[in-house]
């Protein structure tokens, strides 16, 4: 699965995300991606989140828009995202990952997966990283 | 600290073999996104065509280089949402594509409906202009390995796409 998560110089917020789906998985079988709220979420007035992971989990606790809830109450891009994956490892076992941004243009990448492959751009520098605890920079 | 684009390229296990192509690849779809909002474009601009270079990229699952069903094929997913209107289109189990995500957003800018699945998604695809492609340039070595690989009694391809407990 990948995703993208940004907000324009007008403010405006926007996600994607696409996948292959799961190894050897069923004829037909359709996980998180494509359902609004699981595989991503976007709403101005709260931010955006594109989620990965094991679809059947993500879909069970509506991964993005539980992000979103939790920022709504007031945490922040971190936190939040945060609170949503561990709610996803404790109720139903399962890990993930999720790139989140808020309007101000604040931004996460969260995962309590091994690895995740994560960049970022804002103000002309160029975020990386993919095992945990990584966080790179570089000029763009 | 506007304007700003985050990007992900799954969370699943990536072997140390393929660490560097997966940063890379990230690295390289998130400047390109940057560069549209850099430009003026919209933030639903860069978002789809970051994750376009993202589907392009056969290091990565989606696109070109997604994983295989258990018949050896591929049916892919895809999702857009704007903040600013909440409108979304979406396509599932889509086949023969190499941009599911152009897809859905023809499905949010083309249609009323947020969601086309299958067939319906491929007829869509076809009366939008959308050309197939074959499976075979879908499919890489390193996927169909790892579909072999699965296919073994008593395999467990969640836990080998998603690597153990964090």
């Amino acid at each position: 699965t990948v995703g993208a998560v940004a907000v324009d110089t007008e403010g405006n917020i926007a996600c994607a995300t696409s996948t292959g789906g799961i190894l050897n998985k069923m004829e037909g079988r359709v996980g998180d991606t494509p359902c609004i709220g699981s595989g991503g979420y976007a709403d101005n007035n709260i931010g955006a989140v594109s989620t990965t992971g094991h679809g059947e989990a993500i879909m069970k606790v509506t991964l993005a828009r539980l992000i979103l809830f939790h920022m709504e109450q007031g945490h922040s891009v971190e936190a939040a995202s945060d609170l949503g994956l561990a709610h996803m490892k404790s109720r139903v076992g399962s890990l993930g990952g999720v790139v989140t941004v808020d309007p101000q243009g604040h931004w996460a990448a969260r995962f309590n997966s091994l690895q995740m492959a994560w960049a970022a751009a804002q103000k002309d520098t160029l975020h990386y990283g993919l095992y945990t605890g990584e966080h790179f920079t570089q000029d763009l | 600290m506007l304007p700003v684009v985050v990007v992900h390229g799954g969370a699943g296990h990536v072997p140390r073999t393929r660490a560097e192509l997966s940063t890379a690849g990230v690295c390289s779809a998130t400047r390109a996104g940057y560069n549209i909002l850099k430009g003026g474009g919209s933030s639903m601009d860069a978002v789809v065509e970051t994750v376009t270079q993202l589907e392009n990229n056969p290091v990565f699952n989606a696109g070109c280089g997604s994983v295989l069903n258990v018949k050896g094929e591929i049916e892919m997913d895809a999702l857009v949402m704007d903040g600013k209107t909440l409108g979304s289109g979406a396509v599932s189990a889509v086949r023969n594509i190499a941009n599911p995500t152009q897809l859905a957003r023809l499905v949010m800018d083309q249609t009323s409906h947020s969601c086309l699945t299958a067939e319906g998604a491929s007829q869509f695809a076809r009366a939008m202009g959308i050309p197939e492609v074959p499976l075979e340039s879908l499919i890489t070595d390193y996927s169909r390995m790892r579909w072999k690989e699965n296919l073994a009694p008593g395999a467990n391809p969640v836990e080998c796409q998603m690597g153990k407990m964090g």
